[in-house]
């Protein structure tokens, strides 16, 4: 079914 | 000093059962505007993001912006010493140490405090840009909740596919397959009840059931939940909290292969 993706390579760490 | 009063203990006592899945710790930052928490599960694959707006509180002040370390685990075993028609307060002062939950009865005549000892942490903040979703589904939270949990039982993902004709809830294992399809709904009497469907361009996305398991325990906070989507970017589900805030939770989709 995928690999799962991770949150912060998404949205930039500030 | 840092002072929050809620007339029910029960909002907050289901917030903490609504995060308790993924967070064990996590930092809450108090300003004058409110109570915010940012954090990712340890696996970094989910992120929740919880508001509570200070006017939603019978009584709120703040002097002076904290960033206040807790322990969730020992939080939600505080909050679970409350009785829901207990009365809350938040207690702190300035450069604590420790947090104060105080409940009091509604007849007044029980009170109780339990001190918290406040955690350091690293903080980590992600920047999470305004997205126009192509896909918005508002819909009863009981439903999904079902629906997250009879998919479970045929494979460790949920594949959500929302179209013009409704949105479709798919788990496929080795036992075989299933799936559920919502139409919006025409006519309701109740709308919490409601299926809404907004959307731009179809979309299908993947997500692992664990977490979407993890999410609905907010549902007894609302009666609908809001899930927005569009390709390859994360799921955010939604649940308001009365009128004084929400919480999100953002899901990395899975990637093909």
């Amino acid at each position: 079914t995928g690999t799962q993706g991770r949150i912060d390579s998404f949205f930039k760490i500030l | 000093m840092f002072e929050a009063r809620l007339a029910q203990s029960a909002i907050l006592k289901k917030v903490l059962e609504a995060v308790k899945d993924l967070l064990s710790e996590a930092t809450f930052e108090c300003s004058d505007s409110g109570i915010m928490v940012q954090a990712m599960d340890n696996a970094h694959v989910s992120l929740v993001s919880l508001n509570l707006r200070s006017d939603g509180f019978d009584k709120f002040r703040c002097d002076r912006n904290l960033s206040m370390g807790m322990n969730i685990t020992t939080m939600t075993k505080i909050l679970r010493c409350a009785s829901s028609e207990d009365t809350v307060t938040l207690r702190a002062w300035d450069n604590p140490d420790n947090i104060i939950f105080i409940f009091e009865s509604p007849s007044k005549e029980k009170l109780a405090e339990y001190e918290m000892k406040l955690i350091n942490m690293d903080q980590e903040h992600l920047g999470i840009p305004e997205t126009m979703y192509s896909c918005v589904v508002k819909m009863p939270s009981a439903e999904f909740a079902r629906i997250c949990k009879d998919l479970s039982q045929f494979g460790e993902a949920i594949t959500i596919a929302c179209s013009k004709e409704g949105v479709k809830f798919s788990a496929a294992g080795d036992y075989g397959n299933a799936n559920i399809k919502l139409a919006q709904t025409a006519e309701v009497d109740k709308e919490e009840e409601a299926v809404c469907i907004d959307m731009q361009e179809p979309v299908k996305l993947t997500f692992a059931c664990r977490y979407l398991n993890s999410f609905v325990k907010a549902t007894p906070l609302c009666a609908q939940v809001k899930l927005s989507m569009s390709a390859d970017v994360p799921l955010v589900c939604e649940y308001s909290i009365g009128e004084i805030g929400h919480i999100r939770y953002y899901l990395a989709p899975k990637i093909d292969d």
